[in-house]
């Protein structure tokens, strides 16, 4: 399966409609501190179907809708897409491309598609089952990571193993 | 279950020790141990790490930056045993020196052959490395917005 | 002894809004503020930081970087209210872009006017920024030695 | 007082006798991973009392001795020395130079020296006594301070705030 494309609006910083392509093997993502990068990573965990507030830097969830500036409001929602090239059929849907998205509103409801069609966080996950990929995997590496790799915090080697084993 | 578990742990260790040697060298030890050997499955699961002919008695009295490279080869060294689709980086290449840096870059080039690597990096090692990348900027004050980037044309600038 | 110590904390407090202007931007907010205003020798003392226009609800919403710069403001607000004879930072500037490691070197240097700094750094910008430096290597497997670096002279001979 | 230089031998991976001045009012460490610039920070922390082993990234306090490589035999103890001037008489002695010096031995012992005089480990500690310099100073800045510093660890905002009032 090949990544294409992640669709932000109103995830964190990301107030406005916001697309990136990632067709080649090796995509980069830079700028100064503070701009957002870490904040798309946080868009991919999430879409995949991360439930821990902790793991996204957020005290409460309702946290990652962009809070406004002092010239411009709240949203009212976030939304992220991931658009998935289905090739190799790892996906286990007929679909050549696939397209998950999630929404949080901020009076507290959520919303989950497939390809536009609305579904339960668990049919994302169970679609991503067996891939690598999923919002704990390690396939997310970040440096804090890192550090509880080598502290062991948690029996995170352990947890680390069993997904991959 | 356990002879599953330990068929991957072995390949998992096989994986470690030569990812290991192309972050330091190829005479260099490592090792994964099980603690407890009789509890596969419960066991803690210990990494010994000897860089460069240093005989350190933990890994907790290795540099920053060899700490960080021994975690990415135990990291990379599952990835092996079941390649993701796409893995995303967060800066891991902060505590590294540029030597390091290029190691790195050469280990991420050779598994995107395998799978799509986003990479997110404040080095330019690593900028000069990657096929392609996007700046995000602020224009707006505290909205973060996406613009394409070209490393060789930014440095060109620069000079 | 309780008024001792607010007048220390006020004291810091104003210290670390300067630091963090500084490190950010003349009209940013923040703060230091005592949990339990009754019980200020054993309240926890909060930390609120707004850089640039942004509203997060806790400094854990900001990014690896800005909580960088804003715990390096507090230490050297702790600093200023008494500074040491020399400090010495290791590597602390590995989160940093590199306008912010421009900030981080220039507010060094003014501190540098009264007391004497050691940096350990990778980055080139803080290299650059230091009037003299000691490279260590290990020529022989395991043994450190020091040898003078000059920063001026090593990137001329690399280009 | 000025800081003029640091002599260590045998003390982790200085195991040849190493000096380094600092007589600038700006000095740059630098050199790749590995090579022993954090060394040199725990030579400072360690010289000027420390005693916790984990705040110099070690299990046990006999670590620090320089254990050996495959071509040269460990070192049978670790010794460090700090040359300070004592500049505006902020050290309470009427010398003008000042050598603190501590030795590590494999078999256990410690000695403690001022000027080369044996002392305990306290007179060393009541020297720099508000100085602002001590092991456990807020002037000995590494990355894991940072973070203990964002998360409140153990409340070690309060403890910096303490030693500085
Ligand atoms: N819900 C939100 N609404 C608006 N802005 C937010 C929200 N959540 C986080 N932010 C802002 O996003 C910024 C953090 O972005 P991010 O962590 O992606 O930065 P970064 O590019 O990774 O920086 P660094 O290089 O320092 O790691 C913070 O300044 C924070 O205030
Ligand atoms: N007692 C000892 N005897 C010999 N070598 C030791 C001893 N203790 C630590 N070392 C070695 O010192 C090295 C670590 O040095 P140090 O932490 O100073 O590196 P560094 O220059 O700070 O690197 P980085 O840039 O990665 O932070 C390790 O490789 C470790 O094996
Ligand atoms: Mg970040
Ligand atoms: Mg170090």
């Amino acid at each position: 399966m090949r990544l294409q494309s992640i669709e932000l609006k109103g995830f964190k910083s990301f107030a406005e409609r916001t697309v990136i392509h990632f067709n080649q093997n090796m995509t980069g993502i830079i700028g100064p501190n503070g701009c957002g990068k870490s904040n798309i990573v946080d868009a991919i965990r999430w879409v995949l179907g991360e439930q821990k507030s902790s793991s996204l830097r957020l005290k409460k969830m309702d946290n990652l809708i962009f809070n406004g500036t002092q010239k411009r409001k709240p949203a009212g929602r976030a939304e992220v897409s991931l658009t998935f090239e289905n090739t190799k059929n790892l996906l286990p849907t007929e679909f050549t491309t696939v397209v998950v998205t999630r929404i949080l509103y901020r009076e507290g409801s959520s919303e989950y598609r497939i390809n536009n069609v609305p579904c339960r966080l668990k049919d994302i996950s169970n679609l991503f089952l067996d891939t690598g990929i999923g919002s704990d995997s390690y396939a997310i590496i970040e440096l804090s990571m890192i550090g509880d790799i080598l502290k062991d915090k948690e029996h995170s080697r352990r947890r680390l193993f069993e997904q991959a084993a | 279950a356990t002879e599953k578990f330990m068929e991957a742990f072995d390949q998992i260790r096989e994986n470690f020790v030569e990812v290991f040697r192309t972050l330091f060298t190829p005479d260099d030890q490592c090792d994964l141990i099980l603690q407890d050997p009789n509890d596969p499955l419960e066991s803690r699961i210990d990494i010994t790490a000897k860089p460069k002919g240093k005989r350190p008695q933990s890994i907790d009295q290795l540099s920053g930056g060899e700490k960080s490279l021994t975690a990415l080869a135990l990291i990379f060294a599952l990835y092996l045993l079941k390649p993701a689709p796409f893995c995303v980086l967060d800066e891991v290449d902060a505590p590294l020196d540029d030597n390091n840096l290029g190691k790195y870059s050469d280990l991420i080039k050779r598994f995107s052959e395998q799978s799509q690597f986003i990479i997110v990096t404040h080095r330019k090692v690593t900028m000069a490395a990657v096929e392609v990348a996007y700046g995000i900027t602020m224009q707006q004050r505290g909205i973060s917005m996406v613009v394409p980037f070209n490393f060789s044309e930014w440095e060109a600038a620069k000079n």
